[in-house]
């Protein structure tokens, strides 16, 4: 099954 | 000092429904433009956004920005208290540590009020930057909610393809597969029952059914959902909220190993 990725891979904390 | 009159009570109820299984606890941001809230689920793979402006309340009042931590189970129970077409007014003072929730009913003769205490959270906001997505596909709601209703009980994740032809969501499980696809369809009767595809680049990318079937509590907000995808990154899951903003579910694709 695929891998789950997250969100913090695409946006920066501000 | 923040006073919000809200006359269509039921959209805050509405809210608080399709927000509250996925986020346990938010800040709600307070500003003259409006009352906002952005907040992640615990393992990190969704988002909610979402944005009331200020011209939607009948009156809005709101001296300073404020950000109130609420526990949405908690705000839930309260709003639920209130009827559907109740009058819901939030009101807290600068530096107090609870919230009020007043609600009215149609014809004033039953006015309640409940007051929540409020609490600390970290605040874990992302900055979303606007992008231009490949491939945005706006459909009926509660089509959408039926595809991932049916595709759930196949699979646990599935493969949103947009292609000219049209949008097609596919899973696979154990029992075997499913595709269903929907073509651009503009010659309805009416807007909201169109499917439109806007498309610059083909796109297919996974995603967990789970988190999908969560976003789909929104329905009752919009008769249209917009599904906007591109290969590089989050799928945003938007319900427009008559007149006055719109929630947005973000949710990190699955990839090959």
């Amino acid at each position: 099954s695929p891998l789950q990725n997250n969100l913090m891979e695409y946006y920066c904390m501000v | 000092m923040l006073e919000l009159r809200l006359v269509q009570g039921s959209l805050l109820k509405k809210v608080l429904e399709s927000i509250k299984d996925l986020v346990n606890d938010a800040n709600f941001d307070c500003s003259s433009s409006g009352f906002s809230l952005q907040a992640m689920d615990s393992s990190h793979v969704a988002l909610v956004a979402l944005l009331l402006r200020s011209e939607g309340f009948e009156h809005y009042r709101c001296d300073r920005n404020m950000s109130m931590g609420m526990n949405l189970g908690n705000m839930s129970k309260m709003l639920r208290c209130a009827g559907n077409d109740d009058i819901i007014t939030i009101k807290a003072d600068d530096g107090s540590d609870t919230v009020t929730f007043m609600f009215e009913s149609p014809t004033q003769d039953k006015i309640s009020d409940f007051e929540m205490k409020l609490m600390d959270i970290d605040s874990e906001h992302l900055g979303i930057p606007e992008a231009e997505y490949q491939s945005i596909v706006t459909m009926p709601s509660a089509e959408f909610a039926r595809i991932c209703k049916d595709l759930s009980g196949i699979g646990d994740t599935v493969v949103i393809s947009v292609t000219k032809e049209g949008v097609k969501f596919s899973t696979r499980g154990d029992i075997g597969t499913a595709n269903i696809v929907c073509r651009q369809n503009t010659t309805v009767d009416k807007p909201e029952e169109a499917t439109v595809i806007n498309m610059s680049e083909p796109v297919s990318l996974t995603f967990a059914l789970r988190y999908m079937n969560s976003f789909t509590k929104a329905t009752t907000l919009s008769n249209t959902v917009t599904i906007s995808l591109s290969s590089e990154l989050p799928v945003v899951v938007e319900y427009k909220i008559a007149e006055m903003g719109y929630i947005r579910f973000y949710l990190a694709p699955k990839i090959e190993e």
